[in-house]
């Protein structure tokens, strides 16, 4: 699975995912990625969300939309939110990883497996890019 | 305003012990590639949706992904595709699921978005929506990698859960 969010200098974000699924899927198991508020969500209001890992679990806590509600309604930061709902999966026995952007230009990176694939920048020059969880 | 960019390749159980480090400067090479071309976007003034496609169209075109070239296989051997979009200004989505000849899903799912009254369209409709507008076509050969086949092989040969499986090639 692959993924971006965004904040564009008007303020507007947006989110994508893509993936080949599970391997060895069958009976046309689809996971989190293609569902709206799961794997993928995107609100002016909230933030962007692209979503990674055993997709069942994201579906089922509505993980993507999740952290655009805690941030909208409870006022948490986008490392906050994303953190307290991969918690929730794990509790769930779930894993995997979100990245998040919000209109204030910040970006967070969650997961709770040993490595996830990520990279981020930003107009005040920040730039990496990561594998391991440490 | 500022703008930023955030990108992932798929989270999992690699660890600098099992991940060799040619593979993990290779990773970290095509990383930088598709994060950048999002960047340059944004940071000519573009905005976040066309970002978010430059990004992710980069990453599925790699085939160290689990997207698009490279993408996993489905028990019987062929691949599904599955992708999704969403616009923070309008609240508008797209995706598809179960695609299989549409060389960027993700661009598929931006059509969905943009020229059709739906959200979520799959399998065969997904793929005739996708010639109806005019979006690159492969053979699924293309998708196809020697690497996801051995996964697949390794899988049924060593019946895994489905569960360690997503962990170990999700």
């Amino acid at each position: 699975t692959v993924g971006a969010v965004a904040v564009d200098d008007a303020g507007h974000v947006a989110a994508a995912t893509s993936t080949g699924g599970l391997t060895g899927k069958r009976w046309g198991r689809i996971g989190d990625s293609p569902l709206i508020g799961a794997g993928t969500y995107a609100d002016d209001r909230a933030c962007a969300v692209s979503a990674t890992g055993a997709g069942e679990f994201f579906i089922r806590t509505a993980a993507a939309h999740e952290i655009g509600a805690r941030m909208r309604l409870l006022g948490e930061s986008a490392q906050a939110a994303a953190d307290a709902v991969i918690a929730e999966i794990g509790a769930l026995g779930g894993s995997g990883g979100v990245i998040v952007a919000a209109p204030d230009g910040s970006t967070a990176f969650a997961f709770n497996t040993p490595g996830m694939y990520r990279a981020r920048a930003d107009s005040g020059g920040l730039c990496e890019a990561a594998i391991f969880a440490e | 305003m500022a703008w930023s960019i955030a990108i992932h390749g798929g989270a999992g159980s690699m660890t600098p012990a099992t991940m060799p480090e040619a593979a993990q400067a290779e990773h970290l090479a095509a990383l930088e590639v598709a994060r950048d071309a999002g960047s340059a976007i944004l940071a000519a003034g573009g905005g976040a949706l066309d970002a978010v496609v430059a990004a992710v169209a980069v990453l599925e075109d790699d085939d160290k992904f689990n997207a698009g070239r490279g993408a996993v296989f489905t028990y019987h051997g062929t691949t599904e595709l599955d992708a999704a979009i969403m616009d923070g200004a309008t609240r508008g989505a797209g995706a598809v699921a179960a695609a299989t000849h549409t060389r960027n899903p993700v661009r598929l799912a931006r059509a969905v978005m943009e020229a059709s009254p739906h959200v979520l369209l799959s399998g065969p409709g997904a793929d005739e929506f996708s010639r109806e507008q005019g979006l690159k076509q492969v053979d699924p050969d293309w998708f196809a990698t020697p690497e996801r086949w051995r996964q697949l092989q390794e899988l049924k040969a060593r019946k895994l859960g489905w569960y360690d499986v997503d962990l170990k090639y999700g």
